[in-house]
């Protein structure tokens, strides 16, 4: 599981029967009571559909709880979604219209042992702003293969004398998960659990895609990823933020030396995880870009929609893989693509 | 103006701490993705009175002025420890960036 916090935004991730849902209330006491932040600009909730729903705990038990949940936090200006298909990779999520003031069910108040903590502190360090870019790139691998699946597991010899983080590392440089981006701007974290597992989170950069302190170098970001290997209900996640270079003849890329197009990366996480099946999904930002980029374009080699869905297609994997669903959405400010493949 | 529901009951989401959030069996892969944001982008943050703000936080607020440490990242640690309880996760490890702090965590 993992957690990024950036000075605008949070990003909850946990997999398990954690309770995920319920941290949000906590969050917004916390940003009203630190940053005096009183409104949330846009909250997503998402997953795929649960390998284990009966297990699941609180709000996780079922989608409907989960959306009632947000409904009863953000009123009307939230809208639920299930892309693809029911019976087998569906996916879903909520999302709210901008600038939401939230509701507790509760009087907020923050224990006063919080409050009265001090606030770490650091050497200052400029921003400077630079072409906005937020686009969201995750994949979802299932059923992944046994050769892929091995190098998670960790014998009680090497769990009880290896630090996880350590075994993190191991795992990390055997796979090439520490090349997926330039070495020398990727600060990598990774964990080999007990007795088997891997979490990965990585900031890429500058470590946001929209600010950069060297004029000229393109904006970070993170990736992070979860492994669970085992045989039955092996899953792998891999979820990115990075500014990549766009193969576009209309679109001009930005100065991303070194970083893979979004097609390489999709092929190199997926050449590493090995899974039977997969779905991809493509976050882009179209009123903060304002550069025309939408999610079709960012995924291929035009800005027409024809065009950029023939990109996202078949091939986009080689001849390994037969392409299910290609689905589109056109959100509030946002465009999203959804696909789903499966090993032929 | 967002026309709210009633605002639940307090017990009908709090799953009780002797819950048994982990028991032996198969461990779900697949994550619950949460994303909230309090600002469309980085440099849009948005402006606070510093009356709004608790207690001793107020000056820090504006010496940070411009500063890394600002928006959510002045929050410490061990707050964000205490939301990760409620989630029923641990902290691992941290790794700061110039913009960004990532934590990774238990389960």
């Amino acid at each position: 599981s993992s957690l990024f916090v950036a000075p605008h935004l949070l990003i909850l991730k946990t997999c398990g029967t954690t309770l995920n849902l319920l941290g949000l209330y906590r969050i917004i006491e916390i940003a009203r009571a630190y940053c005096g932040y009183t409104n949330v600009w846009r909250c997503f909730y998402s997953r795929k559909s649960f390998f284990f729903p009966e297990r699941q705990h609180g709000p996780h038990r079922d989608w409907r709880d989960e959306v009632d949940f947000l409904d009863k936090v953000f009123g009307t200006a939230g809208a639920a979604y299930t892309v693809g298909p029911m019976n087998r990779d569906h996916w879903l999520l909520y999302l709210t219209s901008p600038n939401t003031q939230p509701r507790l069910p509760y009087d907020s108040k923050l224990p006063s042992s919080l409050i009265a903590a001090p606030p770490s502190s650091s050497p200052p360090a400029a921003i400077l702003p630079t072409k906005y870019q937020d686009t969201t790139l995750e994949i979802l691998m299932s059923y992944m293969d046994p050769k892929a699946r091995a190098p998670f597991f960790h014998t009680e010899e090497q769990t009880s004398s290896t630090p996880g983080h350590e075994l993190g590392q191991i795992i990390s440089s055997k796979l090439g998960i520490d090349e997926l981006f330039p070495k020398d701007e990727t600060t990598l974290d990774s964990f080999g659990f007990d007795p088997c597992g891997y979490s990965a989170n990585a900031v890429i950069g500058t470590g946001m895609p929209e600010a950069s302190h060297v004029e000229g170098k393109p904006g970070g970001g993170y990736f992070t990823i979860h492994v669970t290997p085992e045989e039955g209900w092996s899953y792998a996640s891999f979820e990115c933020n990075v500014p990549l270079p766009i193969t576009s003849s209309s679109t001009k890329p930005p100065a991303v030396e070194g970083r893979p197009t979004l097609q390489k990366l999709i092929r190199n996480v997926v050449g590493i995880f090995q899974p039977c099946r997969l779905s991809i999904t493509l976050f882009v930002s179209t009123t903060a870009s304002g550069s025309g980029d939408s999610a079709s374009s960012v995924l291929g080699a035009s800005e027409t929609e024809a065009r950029a869905w023939q990109s996202f297609g078949t091939d986009l994997l080689g001849g390994d893989f037969v392409r299910k669903d290609r689905i589109g959405y056109e959100f509030d400010g946002y465009d999203l693509v959804f696909a789903c493949f499966e090993k032929k | 103006t967002t026309d709210f529901p009633p605002a639940p009951q307090h017990d009908e989401i709090i799953v009780p701490d002797s819950a048994p959030v982990t028991s032996p069996g198969p461990f779900e892969g697949p994550e619950k993705l949460l994303e909230v944001w309090f600002a469309p982008s980085l440099n849009q943050l948005p402006d606070v009175p510093e009356s709004s703000l608790s207690g001793g936080l107020r000056a820090r607020a504006a010496r940070e002025e411009g500063e890394k440490w600002k928006g959510l990242r002045r929050v410490p640690r061990e707050v964000w420890e205490e939301m990760l309880d409620i989630v029923k996760c641990k902290v691992l490890s941290v790794v700061e960036g110039e913009e960004l702090d990532a934590y990774l965590l238990s389960e």
